[in-house]
């Protein structure tokens, strides 16, 4: 992979949302994954909605909670995201409302990533931001900086919350993955959190995944 | 803490240092914003003492603060001619981010207490215009925090066990908090209650900053007054580990395409 990478300063990324009290971080991560795959294909930024996928995924369970893989599936299914402003987000259930003719954006399939950070951040600076998810320990309280939490204490067999990968680089020789949060602009770093890269920190190399356009 | 030995009975405080300052001058920042140039107030003498822990030093100041004289009728009504303002400054220093925590100003009669005493012994009685002495003003709330929406708070926490300068402390950064994240308690009880989920948070961001080997700053946000448990709940994800999820196809890594 290149020494650093930022899709941010690419336009592939849309502005930070805020779940809200909601554990929908995974529709946020996969549609962050879809803006950006749709954005490498056709060129176009489309913020996609979240409570298309509340709504109308009947495999994950909209704020308790959901899995990126279910939800590629059900973009599929369902055949494709409208975009936010035509599916707004509610942050809770509520009827599926969706129309398929205004379903802006499609995907063709779904793959997982390599659990190798040197080829996962290959393959984001080659293809685009990637979905993953993490150990969210320390989250609560971060303010700023390279996250880097003692192994045992952010087990990566205690993945529970959903981002997006944008970028990658190094700050003072310190290697970090750039990350993407659904938490508002008025968390970490203006809504971003930095997390330490190449040593598996968090259970952030586990489950990584991105939709394909063709 | 001064580096002289404390005079029986009156409160040492230790000259001026250059250490001081920094945050001195932090805290005029901050007591000067929103002020047209000529209308900020100037920092004339400062002391006071510095309390390390962890890798933060807490700066408990004495500021001598200069207002300029007043002519202008839109900014006071009648005119006010140079005033001396004595402040009492705590300034947080974070591996050299600074955080104001508290601030109390007021006009001061210039007289010191035990006048005379040579310059160099670094020793002064202030007493403020309203009365009680400096001592007692450093720990007590600011007198307008009664009056703001969090005065029903206040109260309740003389019948906590908490040392007194801790719960005051930590008022004063639970008020900030409240302030910068529009917080609003239904009830007494349930400020007390989140006051103390907020203290003991402060606590396990501290230990998660101990714990930390990279260089990510942790410390109040805005789920800072939510147990650990509720944030989960509410925030995070749990299906992530407990369910596979569909199995989805390896994608070829970047050399192989």
């Amino acid at each position: 992979p290149p020494p650093e990478w930022d899709w941010r300063s690419k336009g592939a990324v849309t502005k930070v949302k805020d779940q809200g009290m909601c554990g929908s971080c995974w529709a946020f991560s996969v549609t962050g994954n879809v803006e950006g795959q749709w954005f490498l294909k056709r060129g176009a930024l489309l913020s996609l909605s979240e409570q298309e996928l509340l709504d109308c995924d009947k495999v994950d369970k909209a704020c308790l909670g959901g899995l990126p893989s279910n939800a590629y599936s059900a973009i599929k299914i369902l055949g494709g995201l409208e975009t936010e402003d035509d599916y707004s987000y509610r942050g809770h259930l509520q009827t599926c409302n969706f129309s398929a003719e205004k379903a802006k954006v499609y995907i063709n399939d779904s793959v997982e990533l390599s659990k190798n950070e040197q080829k996962l951040a290959a393959w984001l600076a080659k293809k685009g931001p990637v979905s993953v998810a993490i150990n969210a320990f320390g989250m609560q309280f971060y303010r700023h900086g390279i996250s880097h939490p003692l192994r045992p204490l952010c087990s990566p067999w205690l993945i529970d919350h959903a981002v997006l990968l944008v970028g990658f680089g190094n700050r003072s020789a310190v290697p970090f993955w750039a990350i993407k949060n659904s938490w508002g602009t008025d968390w970490g770093e203006e809504g971003y959190y930095y997390l330490h890269r190449g040593s598996g920190a968090c259970g952030v190399n586990t489950m990584a995944s991105s939709a394909v356009v063709n | 803490a001064p580096n002289k030995p404390r005079a029986a009975g009156a409160q040492a405080w230790e000259l001026a240092s250059p250490e001081l300052l920094g945050p001195a001058r932090f805290a005029l920042e901050i007591y000067n914003r929103g002020r047209a140039a000529g209308a900020r107030a100037a920092l004339k003498a400062v002391s006071g003492r510095v309390r390390r822990a962890g890798q933060g030093s807490l700066y408990s100041l004495k500021a001598t603060l200069v207002e300029p004289p007043c002519n202008d009728p839109t900014v006071c009504q009648l005119p006010v001619s140079k005033e001396t303002l004595l402040c009492s400054f705590e300034v947080l220093d974070e591996l050299g981010k600074h955080m104001l925590l508290r601030r109390d100003c007021g006009p001061v009669d210039t007289k010191i207490t035990g006048a005379g005493q040579p310059r160099g012994a670094g020793m002064a009685q202030i007493r403020l215009h309203s009365g009680f002495n400096l001592d007692s003003s450093l720990f007590q709330p600011n007198p307008d925090d009664r009056n703001d929406t969090f005065s029903s708070f206040l109260p309740l926490l003389n019948k906590d066990p908490l040392p007194q300068d801790f719960s005051v402390k930590m008022t004063s950064i639970f008020k900030d908090f409240v302030t910068a994240y529009n917080r609003t308690y239904e009830t007494e009880e349930e400020a007390r209650w989140r006051m103390s989920v907020f203290a003991s948070n402060m606590v396990r961001a501290q230990k998660i900053q101990a714990l930390d080997r990279g260089t990510a700053q942790y410390g109040v946000t805005k789920f800072s007054d939510l147990t650990e448990e509720e944030f989960r709940t509410i925030y995070l994800n749990p299906l992530l580990k407990e369910e596979p999820g569909q199995k989805m196809p390896l994608a070829k890594s970047i050399s192989d395409l």
